[in-house]
């Protein structure tokens, strides 16, 4: 006996959301995946940088890729203040991937950071990567990409279809890009909150991270 | 590899983000299983940005708003955690493993995990065939602190109905007896949803555990049998 295939996309995927106030994705195909899909993307807060927080929890696999250990770096030297932005690649995990590796992630935040408004020692984004193991980032492609991304004005939007685009770039092997976007009421103001979760994975997954 | 973000426009403070995002991840992100397989590059990240008021205070651990917002971000992360198991590679079920009565929850979290991740469990849910065996199987080898939560004598093991179809549990086994008995035309129409629940009673305490996971198909093989080339 066999289930049937699912449409997974239409019954899991929304048609409209609400998103989180001050924030703005945008996502393009960068030419790391080889078949022109959306393969990178970046989250960032337009609200006051002052008030921007981030945390993190990361895999406990004793082999780190190295996107994981400058976002824990940057964690550890911001203390989570200040980091307006999260860079994200598809298509190559930068892992397994040596000096040249953590090289290529910290040069990514850099990169990001710069045209976020950073002077050079100020990190104010975190960074990740996913897909093959054990090949180098294309950074040609990826430099080109992050350029692409912040001298096009319109990049960036607001509304679900700049926030689905994101979810899209960072897929690999999904059938559907996980995008859940939930509003609450404060009980003390009664003032409206959003949360909004993006996630990918479909595979290599029993995560453990702390 | 689980890569995932949770966006909100609260004003959290960064002990108050790290915290809520790790009782979170805990509960959701922590509890699912596609296929046994840690990342190198699992990240969960969240970022807030006070949006809603930027004259508001930040949120923190002390805060009377602080326990309600920890729920919530829970259960987006939560909700989010169940989309990718039912995006498993290949996966055609969705499974809910329900450990409840333990005498601790560490040891009905590892029993959770350990049917949750047992290959022979998941192709036996694939193939919609009733395989108690497995999964007390996998309950056995369970790599549990200390025995006191597992008794073989007191255990019992059923299938759970997600829809509204009578009779909603179907004992496998009741005390460690297992039920030879077994009604398997209904076992087939239980087995045949999509949704699905294993109930483990350990009826040795009070503490619950669950796990998601999903079955594991001839298309996960195809999926990951070239992935790099």
């Amino acid at each position: 006996q066999k289930a049937k295939p699912l449409d997974k996309y239409a019954r899991f995927v929304p048609t409209h959301a609400t998103f989180p106030l001050g924030f703005e994705t945008a996502s393009i195909s960068a030419g790391i995946k080889k078949n022109n899909a959306l393969d990178l993307g970046v989250i960032r807060n337009v609200n006051d940088p002052k008030r921007a927080r981030a945390a993190a929890v990361f895999t406990t696999n004793k082999f780190q890729a190295a996107p994981v250990t400058v976002s824990r770096n940057v964690l550890q030297h911001t203390k989570g203040e200040g980091v307006i932005a999260t860079i994200v690649n598809s298509g190559c995990a930068n892992s397994v991937t040596g000096d040249q590796g953590q090289e290529d992630a910290e040069k990514t935040v850099d990169l990001v950071s710069k045209h976020l408004g950073s002077d050079s020692s100020e990190n104010l984004s975190l960074v990740m990567s996913t897909g093959v193991i054990g090949q180098r980032l294309p950074m040609d492609k990826l430099e080109n990409g992050i350029e692409k991304i912040f001298n096009d004005k319109k990049a960036f939007g607001s509304d679900f279809n700049s926030w689905l685009n994101f979810a899209k770039s960072i897929c690999t092997t999904d059938t559907f890009p996980k995008i859940i976007s939930k509003q609450f009421k404060l009980s003390t103001t009664g003032q409206t909150y959003t949360i909004t979760g993006i996630a990918k994975g479909a595979g290599m997954i029993c995560p453990n991270m702390a | 590899t689980l890569l995932s973000y949770l966006i909100t426009d609260l004003p959290l403070s960064s002990s108050a983000a790290t915290s809520s995002l790790k009782y979170a991840v805990d509960r959701s992100f922590n509890c699912i299983s596609v296929d046994g397989d840690m990342s190198t590059n699992d990240t969960l990240c969240m970022l807030s940005n006070g949006a809603i008021d930027n004259q508001m205070e930040d949120i923190t651990e002390d805060s009377e708003l602080y326990d309600e917002i920890k729920l919530n971000i829970t259960s987006v992360a939560q909700d989010l955690a169940k989309l990718v198991v039912r995006d498993g590679e290949g996966s055609t079920k969705f499974v809910t493993v329900k450990v409840i009565n333990s005498e601790n929850y560490a040891d009905a979290r590892t029993i959770a995990e350990s049917i949750s991740n047992s290959m022979l469990v998941k192709t036996a849910l694939y193939g919609q065939d009733a395989n108690w065996g497995r999964i007390l199987c996998a309950i056995g080898y369970a790599k549990l602190n200390d025995m006191r939560a597992l008794d073989a004598d007191k255990i019992s093991v059923s299938f759970v109905t997600t829809d509204n179809s009578e009779p909603k549990e179907l004992k496998l086994v009741i005390n460690g007896v297992p039920q030879l008995n077994l009604d398997e035309e209904r076992a087939s129409q239980m087995l045949a949803l999509e949704d699905l629940e294993v109930l483990v009673d350990l009826n040795t305490g009070t503490e619950t555990a669950q796990f998601w996971t999903c079955d594991l198909t001839h298309e996960y093989v195809t999926i990951n049998g070239d992935y790099r080339t």
